[in-house]
């Protein structure tokens, strides 16, 4: 009931407030990588980055009033997504580089010594050099977040109980209100309509490039994990195993 | 196995109402 007085610009405001710290690898990087060294790097800080997203999930009005299996479904869905949608805008001003935390920045090449990781490492630069162009602004990242989250399970099975068709509802209600907010912050940038509609429309359309290296990715990260180059612990493989045994 | 079985950490992630950072 909240929700329906709150509006885009508080929406935005609690999200923002809702984004999550710096989060350092606090290794030393022992260069050059081998292909273990760097994938323990990579899910090491993942695995950090997973405990600070559940917090950044609550914080979300409106999240934790979802059934606790949809918040579940939610974050095993998108998990790597948002991972990789805070990467790219931590790269944004760098290109060619990938800012994976203030103390663990690649270069493209430095992707050479995993095998099959330059494929994916070169569509990320791909979809930051696209938000680049777009001139991406905090606003509208903290909603695009938001939606990948929200939208990340929307077309699974349909609810069959009462609790799970109410705790649809307001999913979908909760969905009008990012979206909502992407609009509005979309008009605070003194575009006409016309450009307006069309930003929201390239944006949002970069959703779906960031869900395909998102699949590429998880594939990529159990090829390593069944050929036993890097070991995956903790939540990250509570992730891993929830994916994988979902198809 | 119950998704809260499958989700132990997610699950206790969730539902716990002190900072996951501190469980960091």
């Amino acid at each position: 009931h909240h929700r329906a007085a709150m509006g885009p610009e508080e929406f935005i405001s609690r999200i923002m407030e809702a984004e999550p710290p710096d989060i350092y690898l606090m290794e030393d990087l022992k260069k050059p990588f081998t292909e273990t060294s760097m994938m323990m790097s990579l899910t090491n800080l993942a695995d950090k980055e997973l405990v600070l997203m559940i917090s950044w999930a609550k914080k979300i009005p409106g999240f934790l009033e979802l059934s606790l299996s949809d918040q579940i479904h939610l974050l095993k869905c998108c998990w790597l997504e948002i991972l990789m949608l805070g990467l790219i805008w931590r790269s944004v001003d760098h290109p060619g580089k990938l800012i994976f935390s203030p103390d663990f920045k690649l270069n493209r090449e430095e992707g050479q010594c995993v095998e099959g990781i330059m494929e994916i490492f070169d569509m990320l630069l791909a979809a930051t050099s696209r938000f680049r162009e777009l001139k991406l602004r905090r606003e509208e990242y903290v909603c695009l977040k938001a939606m990948i989250l929200l939208n990340s399970n929307l077309c699974s099975s349909s609810p069959q109980t009462s609790e799970e068709l109410e705790s649809r509802s307001k999913l979908l209600r909760l969905l009008d209100s990012v979206i909502d907010s992407l609009v509005w912050a979309i008009s605070k940038l003194g575009l006409t309509t016309q450009q307006q509609t069309l930003r929201l429309g390239h944006l949002t359309m970069l959703l779906s490039h960031i869900r395909h290296v998102s699949n590429k990715g998880m594939d990529h990260l159990c090829t390593m994990k069944r050929k036993n180059v890097v070991l995956v612990y903790d939540l990250l493989l509570e992730m891993l195993d929830a994916n994988t045994s979902s198809g | 196995t119950s998704l809260k079985e499958k989700h132990k950490i997610l699950h206790q992630l969730l539902q716990n109402s002190t900072s996951p950072v501190d469980l960091a």
